[in-house]
C-alpha cells in the first residue's frame, strides 16, 4: 500500500495551500487527518493518456453525517444527479468514490445507469447500502467513463484503502485532470475542550467559476 | 471542472452539518473563478464522523458552532484559493477584497466581478496596474454603489479614491505585479465601494497565453 501510495503522490507536485489565521494549526495529510477515515489512489486506465492515477475512494469506517454542494448548471453530470438523490434519500454516507478522465456529463440514461452500476459494485464490495456511496467525476464531457476498467479496478482499491497522509496524498493525485498541483489540506483544532481535525482535498484548474448549492 | 471531499471528525446533526457547508462553500468555492465557465460537474462532498468524542453540535448559534464552522471554512478557503492558484496558464493567484458594502454578500458578489473579468486579468499578466478596468468590473457586477466612494489599491499603491484616480508610481505597481508573477504569488486587490459593513474576497488568477492554448487543444 505504502509503496503504491507513495509512486503516486511523486506524480505532481502539491500546492501550496494558503490557509487564513486562526485558531488551528496545519497538521499533515488530507481527508484521512480526521478520526475514521480512509483514503487510496491508483491508476485504473481510465485517463486517456499516460499512467498518472485516476481512481480515487475515500471512506468512513462509521456512518457519517452526509452534506453536498452541487453545480447550478442545469445539463449537470449523472454523477451529480445521482448524489442530490442519495443525499436526500440518507443523512449518513460512507463512501466518496471519484473518477478522473470522463465527466460523465451530457451522457444521457446512459451514463446515469453507469453511475448505478458503479455505485453498486462499490456498495457490495464494501457491504453498504448504495445511497451511502456517492460519486464524483472529472474529465471530458460528453464522455461516458470507461467503466469495465473502473470496475475491474475496484477489489484493488478497497485492498489499498489507507488511513496515512500517503493514503490521501494519493487519492488527491487521482482526482486531477489538467491541474499541476495536488490540493490538500487538514488542520487540527479544539471544539468545546475536545480536539477535532478537518481535512480535505480539492481538484480544478480550467472550467471554474463554481456555482454550488 | 472542481471536485471536493472535506472530513472532520467533529459531532455534528445532519441539518447544521448540511447548513455549514453551504456557508463555507459561499466562501470558499463559490468565490473563485479562473474562465467564467461553470461545469456541469462541480461537486462538494463533507463528511463528519463523529468520532472525536466532541458533543454533537445540533444548533448554529453556540460558540462550538462557530468554531466548527470557522476551521470548515479555513480548510475550503485553503483548497478554494489552491484552485484558482492553479488555475490553467496562471502565473499568480489575485485575491479580489471588497469592503464598504452593505453586507456580505454585495461585498462578495462585486469581488467575484473583478476577479472574473478577462480584461482585468490580462492586465495583471500584462503588469498593468489598470484602475479602469477594475472600476468597470465593479461597476457592473450588478451592486448598486456611489461611484464617487470608490477606492481602489494594488498592494499597497492607492490607485483611485473618492471616485478620483491618483497620481501613482506605476513603475512600482508594474513591478509587485511582475514580482507575483516570477514567484506564483498572490496579487491584492482592495476595493472599498462605501461606508457599510459588509465585506467579501474572491479569488482568481491572471489570463495568459497559455490558457488559451491548453482549451485549444484539450477537446471533448
Amino acid at each position: 500500500v505504502a509503496s503504491v501510495a507513495k509512486e503516486a503522490s511523486n506524480y505532481i507536485p502539491a500546492a501550496p495551500i494558503l490557509l487564513p489565521e486562526g485558531p488551528w494549526q496545519q497538521i499533515p495529510g488530507g481527508v484521512t487527518a480526521a478520526i475514521g477515515f480512509k483514503a487510496a489512489g491508483m491508476y485504473g486506465g481510465l485517463r486517456a493518456l499516460g499512467e498518472k492515477p485516476d481512481l480515487a475512494l475515500v471512506t468512513c469506517d462509521v456512518d457519517a453525517i452526509s452534506a453536498g454542494a452541487f453545480t447550478k448548471n442545469v445539463v449537470a453530470a449523472a454523477p451529480v444527479v445521482y448524489c442530490k438523490n442519495a443525499l436526500n434519500s440518507s443523512p449518513t454516507a460512507r463512501a466518496v468514490l471519484i473518477n478522473a478522465g470522463q465527466a460523465n456529463a451530457a451522457t444521457g440514461d446512459a451514463g446515469y445507469q453507469d453511475v448505478i452500476e458503479c455505485s453498486t459494485a462499490l456498495a457490495n464490495l464494501l457491504h453498504l447500502k448504495n445511497e451511502e456511496v456517492l460519486i464524483e467525476s472529472t474529465g471530458v464531457i460528453g464522455r461516458r467513463i470507461k467503466k469495465e476498467a473502473l470496475l475491474n479496478s475496484l477489489p484493488k482499491l478497497v485492498s489499498l484503502l489507507s488511513s496515512s497522509v500517503e493514503g490521501a496524498n494519493s487519492a488527491a493525485v487521482a482526482i486531477t485532470t489538467t491541474d499541476l498541483v495536488s490540493k490538500s489540506v487538514a488542520i487540527e483544532s479544539e471544539v468545546g475542550g475536545t480536539r477535532i481535525r478537518v481535512g480535505g482535498m480539492a481538484k480544478g484548474s480550467g472550467m471554474i467559476h463554481p456555482n454550488m448549492a | 471542472t472542481m471536485l471536493g471531499v472535506v472530513t472532520t471528525d467533529a459531532s455534528v446533526t445532519s441539518d447544521v452539518w448540511r447548513r455549514m457547508v453551504q456557508v463555507s462553500v459561499n466562501r470558499s468555492f463559490n468565490q473563485i473563478t479562473v474562465d467564467g465557465d461553470t461545469s456541469t460537474n462541480d461537486a462538494v462532498i463533507a463528511l463528519a464522523s463523529g468520532l472525536s468524542g466532541t458533543n454533537k453540535i445540533s444548533s448554529l448559534n453556540t460558540s462550538e458552532a462557530n468554531h466548527l464552522q470557522r476551521c470548515l471554512d479555513a480548510v475550503m478557503q485553503g483548497l478554494a484559493k489552491s484552485i484558482a492558484w492553479d488555475g490553467e496558464g496562471a502565473t499568480c493567484l489575485i485575491e479580489v477584497r471588497v469592503a464598504g458594502a452593505e453586507n456580505e454578500a454585495e461585498a462578495a458578489k462585486v469581488a467575484r466581478s473583478v476577479a472574473s473579468s478577462s480584461l482585468t486579468k490580462a492586465a495583471v499578466y500584462g503588469r498593468d496596474p489598470n484602475w479602469g478596468r477594475i472600476a468597470c468590473a465593479a461597476g457592473y457586477a450588478g451592486i448598486p454603489f456611489n461611484p464617487n466612494k470608490l477606492q481602489i489599491s494594488l498592494g499597497d499603491t492607492l490607485l483611485m479614491d473618492g471616485g478620483q484616480p491618483l497620481p501613482f508610481d506605476s513603475v512600482a505597481a508594474s513591478n509587485y505585479m511582475r514580482k507575483a508573477g516570477e514567484t506564483h504569488g498572490t496579487v491584492e486587490v482592495h476595493i472599498s465601494i462605501g461606508d457599510g459593513p459588509g465585506s467579501g474576497v474572491a479569488w482568481g488568477c491572471d489570463l495568459s497565453y497559455d490558457y488559451v492554448k491548453i482549451n485549444a487543444e484539450y477537446t471533448t
